[in-house]
């Protein structure tokens, strides 16, 4: 059981004590104390290096000290001859003579206590990334206003996640920006905007001051940004390293903003906005697009039409325009829709008469009709060739879309009468 | 016909054979048959044929029997109880609607209806075409198409010719204007049976193609002058009557 105070004395002690001797003592006090070890007697042979004989104290496997020779109080009021004092609750104390001593020496007489150590300031390292409180046995941390204490009990950070940004532009900022950003914090921020809009993020160099990447290039204290499918960053340092613009295609972006236990700079600034999704501006063949623009982006609307003797064909209808919308996805609704060449369809047959069947019955296409010669004969005599019209009818330029009659012929006959009169 | 020929049916394609009673009629549409009001003022349901130069029984089952939807007589005829009486023939003319259209081949084709202008008043001396079934020299009534060249001749000379019978006075008959008189010549002249049929000029300036100038109409005795209705008078009447009936009725 660790205790408060000991004793330790040489073998023999106070008498002389013996050759080939070895002894070790494992003291330890309580956690949260030092250790003052105290020699009020000291007799041991002297030696260079106390090679032969000596008392060692050892303390986190390092040597405190080395101790030999015969030792007196400097001061008169303190029994004193030699002390150490170590901030560990554990030293160990190793007696050991060797096998010639012509001399008679009394070893010596030390004592121990356990004593506060001052954690906060005792070590090298802090123990708290803010402010510390030492008591007797221990310590603890506490931070300054809006910070909190982190699970781990020593570092302080800044409570700075969970906002979310839906407005279509906005400006963010480092906590205490321009003043120096916390240390061990992580800062998490979402920008949310509705769907169709891409967050654009602009940051200024001058607007960006984060603590310099360390010597193996990686940033301690670092700004992510985080899209739907895409990272930028990390980005640390003196003047933003990234482009001005950062077009992220997408309506949702995390930012996470990591800081260590040090070094912590003026921080950053950022601005963003929301952009509408652009569309591609696509070729459709056979028709023209209203309004022509240079770019088309969410919510655009165009109406597409078929040039003349084009349209789109449905299941129960046709038409010659249709309206398309830049959809929040980046792509054009009712893409599908294609405009296709008019097809007039099989021209109607004719009483009296026939139609040549054409080779193709799309716009533009040729139809012939003929009577049945010699007994008919077409009533208009330029109304025999149609084209298939924009409107999808055989149009005639005479007839228009009326067809052609074949009348027949009067007065003709096939045999001329010859009669026997003279 | 008197002195004629056996005809092919080709070379009068517009020839329409009425059975009975006998009688002839001309094709001017596909719809429409001109013919003589006195053939169907007690006939007017007629039964009618195209396409045929025989008219027996076996060759009729091969024509082209035409059926009749209405039939309007010119309202200028007078009409008689007693048609056997009649001797004023003035507006002899009628129209006959058809149910079905009449396919035009070889054998069955239109006779052109005369134009307005003067050209088509024929002139003395040009001979037309006449034919028909009717009576000819030996018979009553023949089994082929018969057809005979004749020419126009002054109205005079029908209203001169002396009849050999003796009930007949022709200066009772009615002359006028309507009528066109042709014949005369060796005896060449339409005769009963023929009514109806067309008369046939060559179109002016068209040697190939012809009209129909008149209707076989009647005539003071076969073999001498014949009597025909002029139908260039009626072209306005035709015209408008097949205008205002070109729809089927709702009989």
């Amino acid at each position: 059981e660790p205790t408060m105070y000991g004793e330790i004395l040489s073998p023999n002690y106070p008498q002389a004590y013996p050759n080939e001797a070895e002894k070790t003592w494992d003291i330890e006090v309580p956690e949260g104390y030092g250790i003052h070890l105290y020699f009020t007697h000291l007799d041991i042979e002297l030696s260079e290096n106390c090679d032969y004989d000596s008392v060692q104290i050892i303390s986190g496997g390092v040597e405190e000290g080395k101790v030999c020779g015969k030792r007196t109080s400097k001061n008169p009021n303190s029994p004193i001859v030699e002390e150490f004092q170590v901030s560990s609750n554990q030293i160990q104390v190793i007696f050991k003579s060797d096998f010639s001593n012509e001399e008679r020496f009394t070893g010596f007489a030390a004592y121990y206590v356990a004593v506060d150590i001052n954690e906060c300031t005792d070590f090298s390292d802090a123990p708290c990334s803010h402010f510390c409180n030492n008591f007797i046995g221990g310590y603890f941390c506490s931070c300054p206003p809006e910070y909190f204490l982190h699970d781990d009990m020593k570092n302080c950070g800044v409570n700075c996640s969970g906002n979310v940004f839906t407005e279509l532009i906005g400006e963010i900022t480092s906590p205490n920006y321009p003043n120096p950003y916390p240390e061990n914090s992580r800062c998490e921020y979402q920008i949310l905007l509705e769907q169709g809009f891409q967050v654009v993020v602009t940051v200024r160099r001058e607007d960006f001051d984060v603590e310099p990447a360390d010597s193996e290039g990686n940033c301690v204290d670092s700004l992510v940004f985080v899209a739907r499918d895409q990272q930028f960053g990390p980005y640390c340092g003196n003047g933003f390293p990234g482009p001005l613009n950062i077009e992220t295609n997408s309506n949702a972006l995390d930012i996470i903003f990591q800081t260590d236990q040090t070094g912590q700079q003026k921080g950053w600034k950022l601005r963003y906005r929301g952009d509408p999704i652009p569309c591609a501006k696509e070729f459709t063949a056979n028709s023209v697009w209203e309004p022509q623009k240079e770019k088309y982006v969410f919510k655009d609307v165009v109406m597409i039409t078929c040039l003349e003797g084009f349209e789109v064909v449905q299941e129960s209808d046709s038409l010659r325009y249709f309206y398309s919308t830049c959809q929040s996805n980046g792509k054009w609704s009712n893409s599908k829709l294609k405009c296709e060449p008019v097809n007039c369809g099989s021209p109607d047959p004719i009483q009296n008469g026939k139609v040549e069947e054409p080779e193709d019955t799309i716009f533009g296409s040729v139809a012939r009709y003929t009577c049945d010669e010699p007994y008919y004969y077409m009533q208009n005599e330029e109304s025999g060739e149609y084209h298939c019209a924009g409107n999808g009818s055989w149009v005639n330029d005479v007839l228009g879309t009326e067809l052609p009659q074949c009348v027949p012929v009067c007065g003709v006959p096939s045999v001329p009468f010859v009669g026997t009169q003279r | 016909i008197f002195g004629g020929s056996p005809a092919d049916i080709k070379s009068f394609p517009w020839q329409v054979y009425f059975a009975s009673p006998r009688a002839g009629g001309a094709l001017i549409d596909e719809y429409w048959v001109l013919t003589a009001a006195h053939v169907v003022e007690k006939n007017r349901n007629p039964e009618m044929y195209v396409g045929t130069t025989s008219v027996n029984r076996d060759n009729r089952k091969n024509a082209q029997m035409l059926t009749p939807e209405r039939v309007i007589i010119h309202p200028d005829w007078t009409f008689l109880n007693d048609p056997d009486t009649r001797s004023n023939f003035n507006h002899d003319i009628a129209l006959i609607r058809l149910k079905d259209p009449v396919k035009m081949g070889p054998t069955v084709s239109l006779i052109c209806l005369p134009g307005k202008s003067s050209a088509y008043d024929p002139s003395m001396g040009t001979v037309g075409l006449i034919s028909g079934w009717g009576r000819t020299e030996k018979r009553d009534h023949v089994v082929r198409l018969q057809g005979a060249k004749i020419p126009i001749t002054p109205l005079q000379k029908c209203q001169e010719v002396k009849v050999t019978n003796p009930k007949l006075d022709l200066k009772s008959y009615v002359f006028t204007d309507n009528m066109i008189c042709a014949g005369g010549e060796k005896g060449v002249d339409s005769c009963g049976g023929d009514s109806g049929g067309a008369l046939v000029l060559p179109v002016p300036n068209e040697n190939t193609k012809f009209y129909v100038a008149g209707l076989v109409s009647w005539g003071p005795e076969c073999g001498t002058y014949g009597i025909y209705t002029r139908v260039k008078n009626y072209i306005d009447w035709i015209t408008k009557t097949m205008q205002e009936n070109s729809t089927p009725s709702l009989d």
